[in-house]
């Protein structure tokens, strides 16, 4: 499993994303964090080559979002064969923007003293939740009214343990916000909304049957290509 | 908490929805 961090949204554990062999000995793994409004992406860079890496700096291909590195890549001291380096480069979305397929596609240019390498990964869309997502009650009312059924995405969320409580303030740590609770025969319904970093608002209901681990997700959003991601964040929250 | 209507907003959309 990952980190939950007391300050942050939910961290996935590292994974490789370049391995050494598709990049003269360079290996890089990483992951993505939201802590208090910074984004970051934590890499691992290992030198699996024979020679010493330096010279490094890293480059996006323009993104759904406009993730860009908001400093560059400093690794202080050349890399020796077989060490390793942990950098936490801070990330901003003022760069260009590109809706990429899937919409949470990155690509990634890496340079060393050796050549330039290339990656593309996957960021969970919850490090674009954005603190202040709580929508006021009365807009939420009339803008769940406003999106068309149409424009509505259901999904399941199976086998979670969860009660509403537990759920509501799991998926606040995460920037996900419950604004009303209601119980309908035995039921739990939860409104909840979140706000991305573009500034585009999701609604979601929550339905929480009594003995039934698996949960009913439905979501408004004017975007229709964003909610399919925003299950994903859900899951990945919940289930972590 | 202050009644302003919503509370209530809230429960007719809950109940909307589990008896549409």
């Amino acid at each position: 499993g990952g980190v939950g961090t007391l300050s942050g949204s939910y961290v996935a554990p590292k994974t490789v994303w370049l391995p050494a062999m598709k990049a003269k000995g360079l290996e890089i793994s990483g992951t993505f964090s939201r802590q208090v409004g910074s984004i970051s992406m934590d890499l691992v860079l290992t030198n699996k080559a024979l020679q010493v890496m330096s010279d490094f700096a890293i480059q996006f291909n323009r993104n759904s979002f406009g993730l860009a590195p908001a400093a560059p890549l400093q690794v202080h001291a050349p890399l020796t064969p077989n060490q390793s380096v942990e950098i936490s480069l801070p990330l901003n979305t003022v760069g260009s923007v590109m809706k990429m397929d899937p919409l949470n596609n990155l690509q990634v240019a890496v340079k060393n003293n050796i050549d330039v390498f290339y990656f593309s990964t996957l960021y969970p869309l919850h490090i674009l939740f954005v603190e202040d997502g709580k929508m006021e009650r009365q807009t939420f009312l009339a803008t769940w009214k406003d999106i068309p059924n149409d424009n509505e995405a259901h999904f399941q969320i199976k086998e979670c343990s969860l009660n509403a409580d537990a759920v509501s303030s799991k998926l606040q740590g995460s920037n996900i916000f419950t604004i009303a609770k209601r119980n309908v025969e035995g039921q739990d319904m939860l409104y909840q909304s979140l706000k991305l970093t573009n500034g585009i608002w999701v609604l979601a209901e929550l339905r929480i049957q009594p003995n039934n681990p698996n949960f009913t997700l439905s979501l408004k959003c004017r975007a229709p290509e964003v909610p399919l991601y925003i299950y994903q964040a859900y899951e990945t929250i919940l289930k972590n | 908490e202050m009644d302003d209507g919503l509370d209530e907003a809230f429960s007719r959309l809950a109940q909307s929805r589990t008896n549409p």
